[in-house]
């Protein structure tokens, strides 16, 4: 999973 | 990042300051349950541990700073600063009966066996539940202060809109996180009796009041 895209919500 | 994910940051950052301001300004935190703040807290520092390691934008970076700060400082204010005006008396719930199950289930259910993932995901389950000392200690006092009822439906707001700006990213995007969503639906329908109380009273000048 590209974890850092799926985490751009605050 | 869509209007409703904006309008649902904005409202949440309203919240958090208007519950900041109340207690600076009336110098008490009568009707806030510092339970609460502490388990916020908790959700912040758990879930923006990435803060330093991976940058995705300037927005992104110093919303995350501000929720931090703001919520440390609020905690500040009402364990040290204004300590004379907690009111431990009705803030009773027993955090642990809320850090510990959703502790276990971010090990059990979560996207990856990693300890920042277990972190998110732990972070993502106690906000859905971080509201339930505050609410219990209004249901206990049976009223709420007119500034801590806006702050309520502010902060019950932003995670409405969230919940808006997935089916948004789902059907644009065809991006879903179901940890996310599922739990900002537990959190938004936590606050349903609330925002019917906020829409009925305190929309009409009323003061937030719960039947005795």
């Amino acid at each position: 999973k590209d974890y850092i895209k799926d985490k751009d919500e605050l | 990042m869509n209007i409703f994910r904006l309008v649902g940051d904005l409202s949440h950052l309203l919240a958090i300051l208007l519950l900041l301001w109340k207690i600076w300004k009336t110098r008490s935190c009568a009707g806030v349950s510092g339970k609460s703040q502490i388990m916020f807290g908790l959700v912040y520092i758990t879930r923006y541990l990435d803060l330093f390691t991976n940058f995705i934008s300037i927005y992104n970076t110093t919303m995350k700073a501000i929720f931090i700060a703001v919520a440390i400082a609020t905690i500040y204010l009402i364990y040290f600063k204004f300590k004379a005006t907690y009111d431990s008396n009705h803030d009773t719930f027993r955090m642990e009966f809320l850090i510990v199950p959703v502790g276990g289930l971010a090990f059990l259910v979560n996207h990856d066996f990693t300890a920042l993932e277990i972190l998110w995901t732990f972070s993502i389950y106690l906000e859905s539940v971080a509201i339930l000392p505050q609410l219990f200690m209004i249901s206990k006092t049976g009223e709420a202060e007119t500034i801590t009822s806006h702050y309520l439906f502010a902060l019950g707001s932003y995670r409405a809109l969230y919940i808006v700006n997935w089916v948004y990213r789902y059907y644009f995007e065809g991006f879903f996180d179901l940890i996310a969503i599922v739990a900002g639906c537990v959190q938004t329908i936590l606050y349903c009796d609330f925002f019917y109380l906020y829409v009925t009273k305190v929309m009409h000048g009323k003061k937030l009041s719960l039947p005795a």
